[in-house]
Order: C-alpha cells, then structure tokens, then sequence
C-alpha cells in the first residue's frame, strides 16, 4: 500500500522515514532464516516481499529525485537509538538460545513491537493526514492484530504451541496502535481527514 | 521441545 502510494503520488510527506528504516532491520535480522531454513512456499515469498519493498521505500524517500523533495525531514526527529538499544540488551537477555541468529531474531521481534512510534509521532505532528497514509498505518496495525486471533487458533488447536517472547511483544504492539484505531474510526464515521490530536 | 518454537510465522 505504501510503495503504490509513493509510487504512484511522487509524494511521501507524512512518511516516516525512520519507521521504514527500523522495518528494514526487523525484517533483515528476523529474516536470516531465509538462507538456512525453508517453511514454504508463501512464507519465503512473503518474507522476500516485506524485506525488497521496505527497501524500495527507503530507496524512494532517500533518493528518488522527485519523492526525497517531499520528505517531512524537520518533523521524522524521532531518536530511534533508544528504540534499537532497549531491544538489542533485551535480545541479548531474554531469549530461548543464546546464538547469534536467536538473538537477532528476537531482537526484531522486540524491535518490531515499537517500530511504529516514528511514525505514530510524524502523524501527530501532521494537520491534515494523507488518506492513504492512514490507511497504510491502519493495515500495519490490523494485520499484526489479526495475529491475536491467529495465536489464540493455535494455542487451541496445536498441542505445545506456545511463544511467550512472541505472544507479549505483539500485544505490546496492537496496544500501542488503539489510540490511533480510535481516531481513524471516528474520522471514518464523520467522513473527516484523519487528524490526531497533539 | 516445545520450549523451542519453529519460527514459522512472519
């Protein structure tokens, strides 16, 4: 949805560039596997499909002549150090095996979890959201939601099935997606421009 | 073990 929107727009003001970037290394060191393990057909594609096309994002928003000029670069001020740091010593300290790969893995899981608040934070400091941009953020919440229903399905119907480090990490990351839930739907309802409030 | 999930999920 991004992608087509920058492509197709040339515009990518209330793009958060860093959130693209802390996607780019959720996807990269989760998606190690890709080399040395092989689940299917649909899970190796969709896996090369999130890593190539947060890639082209950053590519547009960075370098693409017209799209870069676009760029809220003032507003993306987010200090995403202190979202890698936390989940790197958090990687290193709680997980199910100390190798290297485990521990990157994990890592992104934790990085995933909060990889949205750049983002979050350029929309609070937009006045008039980008349609489209709100529903890029909206599906990005939706889909990892759904993930509740896909656990709870699991947990129910496969004997042992049970990820705690997952299961906390994704709950940590709806949650923080319902202030912005709430708002979309009331600006859906009242058939208003998404706003959200500073 | 099922203390050490497949990471089959995205």
């Amino acid at each position: 949805v991004l992608l087509l929107k920058i492509h197709a727009t040339k515009n990518c003001s209330g793009v958060s560039l860093k959130t693209q970037e802390l996607y780019a290394i959720v996807f990269v060191t989760r998606y190690l596997d890709l080399l040395f393990s092989f689940i299917s057909l649909y899970n190796t594609i969709m896996k090369l499909i999130f890593i190539g096309s947060s890639a082209c994002i950053i590519w547009y928003i960075r370098f693409h002549r017209v799209v870069s000029q676009t760029y809220d670069r003032e507003q993306d001020t987010f200090r995403v150090i202190f979202l890698i740091l936390p989940c790197l010593l958090l990687g290193i300290f709680i997980n199910h095996e100390f190798t290297i790969t485990e521990i990157l893995w994990t890592f992104s899981i934790y990085l995933e979890a909060v990889a949205i608040l750049p983002q979050l934070v350029l929309l609070q400091r937009t006045k008039n959201v980008d349609t489209l941009t709100g529903n890029y953020v909206f599906l990005l919440g939706g889909y990892r939601a759904l993930y509740l229903l896909n656990w709870i399905y699991r947990f129910l119907t496969e004997p042992g099935y049970r990820q705690w480090i997952v299961w906390i990490s994704g709950t940590i990351q709806t949650a923080i997606y319902c202030d912005f839930f709430y708002y979309y739907f009331q600006s859906w309802r009242r058939n208003e421009k998404l706003s959200l409030p500073s | 073990d099922p203390d050490d999930p497949a990471h089959d999920e995205l």
